[in-house]
């Protein structure tokens, strides 16, 4: 997700977690406001590219080498890469941060790359190997070419929610209290319970594989709906865009709920 | 969900989702 995914889904966690969570993360993060979570949701992304952030490149993602829209599917061990990927990230991120032993700024980095790869893991195309996550595809968004990650990525969020596209911060805590609403008692009330259904601390693949894989599914049913030749060079923001809004709100309410 | 796992665990209370 681009910040405003991220930062929402941050503020979405806030709102459900318990008040021992909330002090816990505000100790280890270092942060007593309630923007403890959302203020650390992007810097995974801010230091992906430097030379010492380099390490952590690939762990935004997981390549599933599917074949949209006929068969979709994540396999942890076909697709997980050597030097890591998303799955394999929050394993190793969630058993640092129940490390005692471990400094408290390697629990306090731990906790940073776990608020933002269950935000990752829950944008299909972060769950997807076609052009590189959609990287490598061009399509026509409001009439200007942009690679089909970016538009999942953002471009979506930002035309559902409108107004100021400046004032991020704004825009998702606004984003994230109507998604908490929804979870509380609108349209996502019944579903939520299941979201949270069987995790397990002790096997955070497993966990995370259920995500990966739910992720993954909408490749096949409304990011690549008729196959990825099919969408170069299309404009998106019409009626494609009306089919994917309520997938990225949906799996941006789950990612917020399942963080907290 | 996660975050309360990991506090609860960390603090020594009990495993459940308490809230959620």
């Amino acid at each position: 997700w681009g910040s405003l995914g991220h930062i929402a889904i941050a503020y979405i966690a806030s709102n459900f977690v318990k008040e021992n969570t909330e002090a816990y993360f505000q100790g280890l993060l270092g942060n007593d406001t309630e923007h403890y979570l959302a203020g650390v949701a992007t810097w995974a992304d801010s230091i992906r590219y430097t030379k010492w952030g380099r390490f952590s490149k690939n762990f935004h993602f997981i390549d599933a080498k599917d074949d949209p829209p006929t068969y979709c599917g994540v396999d942890f061990v076909r697709d997980c890469k050597e030097d890591g990927c998303v799955v394999s990230s929050l394993q190793n991120y969630t058993s640092q941060l129940l490390d005692s032993k471990l400094w408290p700024w390697q629990r306090n980095q731990a906790a940073k790359f776990v608020i933002h790869f269950v935000g990752d893991i829950h944008q299909p195309l972060h769950v997807e190997n076609v052009a590189q996550g959609g990287n490598g595809i061009h399509v026509n968004w409001q009439g200007h070419e942009f690679n089909l990650h970016h538009v999942w990525d953002s471009s979506i969020a930002e035309k559902m929610l409108g107004g100021n596209r400046r004032k991020t911060y704004d825009n998702a805590f606004r984003w994230a209290s109507d998604l908490t609403d929804e979870i509380k008692s609108g349209k996502y009330l019944t579903e939520s319970a299941s979201w949270i259904d069987g995790l397990l601390l002790d096997d955070p693949i497993a966990t995370s594989m259920v995500w990966a894989n739910e992720s993954n599914a909408y490749v096949c049913s409304h990011v690549f709906p008729e196959g990825p030749t099919a969408i170069i060079g299309q404009e998106l923001a019409g009626e494609y865009f009306e089919k994917a809004a309520p997938v990225i709100e949906l799996q941006v309410a789950k990612a917020g709920y399942r963080l907290a | 969900a996660w975050l309360n796992l990991i506090a609860d665990r960390m603090s020594g209370g009990e495993k459940d989702l308490g809230e959620l």
